[in-house]
């Protein structure tokens, strides 16, 4: 859950 | 009432240096346990970490949780005013819409006081998850900082890929292509060149060189810099600051459409 919410932030490389 | 003394106040400005040109404001946090900043750059893709403890602070005091937003820009232009030695001290009251930094010269000779005004910035702050990386590669920062340089003339990207042999950084562009292999030498006659390799399994991935370039402008903080890498997750950038904390920065790797 936590990693997911993380790695959302990195929206904009993905 | 927040105050926090630093006898080697110039960390302060080197950490300030390494981050504002990547983020232009940010909240800084303070609570009983220390001072923090995790912000993420302008365009997203990179997250900037920074944790110093209250016990690597000379006096540190904070009565409430608080959050002091402001302006890095701003920031780096007080912190310029003071003396590679000099003591500096943050003091801002809890309700206050100002920081105070009070710089002491060794001698005590010269003191002088600059005073910010806090902006309001909302920034989500969230919990950086533990990851079990494949490869924790640690070099000295001024090679990581070289390596950075060196391949940015070549290409945009970098592989950069950790095997038990070494860590290889390839880059190509319109010039050609560079190849860059540092190898583990923890024999290294002297520490500051010691390179060494935590390896659970191989593992390659690319990143944009203008984000790791802009993570080297950290290297005055540390001799050495890890970077630790798991299949499709942000590589960990970790500048250790001795006796207070680290300065950590993350950034996305690119995913071959």
């Amino acid at each position: 859950k936590q990693a997911q919410e993380f790695l959302k932030r990195f929206y904009n490389a993905y | 009432m927040f105050e926090a003394r630093l006898v080697q106040g110039n960390l302060l400005k080197k950490v300030v240096d390494a981050v504002k040109d990547l983020v232009t404001d940010a909240n800084f946090d303070c609570s009983s346990s220390g001072f923090t900043l995790q912000a993420m750059d302008n365009s997203h893709v990179s997250l900037v970490s920074l944790s110093l403890r209250s016990d690597g602070f000379e006096h540190f005091r904070c009565d409430r949780n608080m959050s002091m937003g402001m302006s890095l820009g701003n920031l780096a232009k007080i912190l310029k005013c003071a003396g590679n030695d000099d003591i500096v001290t943050m003091k801002a009251a809890d309700d206050g819409d100002t920081v105070t930094f009070m710089f002491e010269s060794p001698k005590e000779d010269r003191v002088s006081d600059f005073e910010l005004k806090l902006m309001d910035i909302d920034s989500e702050h969230l919990g950086i998850p533990d990851t079990d990386y494949a490869a924790t590669v640690t070099l000295p920062a001024a090679e990581y900082q070289r390596i950075c340089r060196d391949l940015s003339s070549i290409g945009d990207t970098v592989v950069i890929s950790a095997t038990k042999d070494g860590v290889k950084f390839s880059s190509s562009g319109d010039v050609g292509t560079a190849n860059i292999t540092v190898r583990q030498n923890t024999t290294a006659d002297k520490k500051e060149e010691q390179v060494s390799i935590d390896l659970k399994e191989p593992v390659a991935l690319t990143f944009a060189l203008r984000y790791l370039n802009s993570f080297a402008k950290a290297t005055p903080l540390a001799s050495h810099v890890s970077l630790s890498m798991a299949r499709d997750l942000p590589v960990m950038v970790d500048y250790q600051i001795s006796d207070m904390g680290h300065l950590r920065f993350y950034l996305a790797p690119k995913i071959e459409d």
